[in-house]
């Protein structure tokens, strides 16, 4: 008998890549999610989780976050101000997040 | 203080300007 194809079939012994590809991340891990870096929602994180009236302040964010630079936190305040997640309260050094929840 | 609820609302605002 004559194989009719001509390369022998292998069956699909791997899921088909890319489609229909649900779950995986579930948990909360540090891969840049709805549009923001690594860092801006490191920042927004920790501005969100700042229970003070007043806010955050850029030093006590510096300092939680040691290995960013403070011209890189102050770029990512920016950000996250100009999309609504964060406001300035007392002075432009502290922050509070609109969506703490 | 006046000032920062302000700041807060257009932040909300600006916020749901993204999100829609």
């Amino acid at each position: 008998r004559k194989n009719l194809m001509g390369a022998p079939r292998m069956p699909p012994s791997f899921p088909a890549a890319g489609l229909g590809d649900t779950g995986g991340y579930g948990g909360g891990g540090s891969l840049p999610v709805n549009g923001l870096t690594a860092h801006q929602s490191q920042v927004l994180n920790l501005i969100k989780n700042c229970p003070d009236a007043e806010g955050m302040s850029l030093q006590e964010l510096k300092f939680q976050l040691h290995n960013i630079s403070m011209a890189t936190i102050k770029q990512a305040v920016e950000f996250l101000s100009s999309e609504g997640h964060i406001y300035s309260t007392v002075d432009d050094d502290h922050y509070k997040s609109t969506d703490a929840e | 203080l006046e000032r920062i609820r302000r700041n807060k609302e257009a932040a909300l605002q600006r916020l749901a300007e993204r999100n829609v």
